[in-house]
């Protein structure tokens, strides 16, 4: 699974997430990466990508669950993300990626590692795999 | 209001003993699908396009599972499912059960932008597909001998491998037996980084 999650100059929270899905698949399995809220899920809060076990991620609905936190308990980005992936996942393993309309940027993920990148206008930039 | 950010991922869930010229090619792959997402934003394209625009260059490439490179059902062909969304209005569309649209993420924005719906899939996104003019290619397109292998590798184990490749070289999956690391049940090392 690919995902990219983007804030632009003006504020707005975009997220796209793409797959093959599971190596051996039933014909006609969905994971999460087409269901909106659970793999994929932007609006003027923040933009979430997810990757992982699909079925965990459904059950979770995690890409709406970060946006969820930071409205309702007022979270910020990292901290939602963070609650959401120690929380939301029931064992399963997955990853994430999201960014704020305040030009934040997360990543959060509870296996072992996960291929990610990250930069901001301000000159950061991130490439990572590991913890 | 703060600045631009972007982030992008190539999947969860890494094999400790991937090696390092993979670990390096998967380094490079993202670095430079940052930065095209970087120049832009930096020539002010808005959020929803610089997404699509990134996952379209991941697509394309087949290091990662997706698109070209994509994993493999259990009869050896590529179905692809893709979503996308744009924060103001909430604004979304998704597709699944793809075999021959060149780029999902670009069939799931015109079901955004050009349908009523937000998600159409299997023969209905296909022939929204040929309905838009997107490009369409051979199922073979997708397919690489890596995961030709690995579809081997797992139905051999009877097992259905999340987004996730037998590191090259282990062809059994015996080999991994001494790592600690559990999922679903096997170990870590039978499973490889997308």
């Amino acid at each position: 699974t690919v995902g990219c999650v983007v804030v632009d100059s003006q504020g707005r929270c975009a997220a796209a997430t793409s797959t093959g899905g599971l190596m051996n698949k039933m014909t006609g399995r969905i994971g999460d990466s087409p269901l909106i809220g659970a793999g994929t899920y932007a609006c003027d809060l923040c933009g979430v990508s997810c990757t992982g076990e699909g079925e965990a991620i459904i059950r979770g609905t995690l890409a709406r669950e970060v946006a969820a936190v930071m409205e309702y308990k007022g979270l910020g980005l990292q901290d939602a993300v963070d609650f959401v992936i120690k929380n939301r996942l029931d064992e399963g393993k997955a990853g994430l990626i999201a960014v704020s309309n305040k030009g934040e940027v997360a990543c959060g993920f509870n296996c072992c590692g996960m291929f990610r990148g990250s930069a901001t206008e301000d000159g950061f930039m991130e490439v990572g795999i590991w913890d | 209001m703060g600045g631009w950010a972007i982030a992008v991922h190539g999947g969860a869930g890494v094999d400790p003993n991937l090696p390092l010229e993979r670990q390096e090619q998967a380094k490079q792959l993202l670095t430079r699908c940052l930065n095209l997402g970087i120049s832009a934003l930096r020539s002010d394209l808005p959020a929803i396009d610089v997404v699509e625009l990134v996952v379209k260059e991941l697509e394309t490439d087949p290091f990662f599972n997706s698109g070209r490179g994509s994993a493999l059902n259990e009869n050896g062909r590529v179905e692809m499912e893709a979503s996308i969304m744009d924060g103001p209005k909430r604004r979304c569309g998704a597709v699944s059960g793809l075999s021959t649209v060149k780029n999902p993420i670009s069939l799931a924005r015109l079901v955004m932008d050009k349908s009523p719906h937000s998600y159409l899939a299997f023969s209905g996104a296909e022939s929204f597909a040929r309905q838009q003019g997107v490009e369409l290619v051979d199922n073979d397109y997708f397919i690489t001998e890596e995961n030709v292998g690995m579809l081997k590798l797992a139905k051999e184990a009877n097992t259905i491998l999340f987004d996730y490749r037998i590191p090259l070289g282990m062809e059994t999956c015996a080999a991994g037996v001494d790592s600690p690391i559990q999922m679903n049940g096997l170990p870590i090392s039978v499973y490889a980084p997308e």
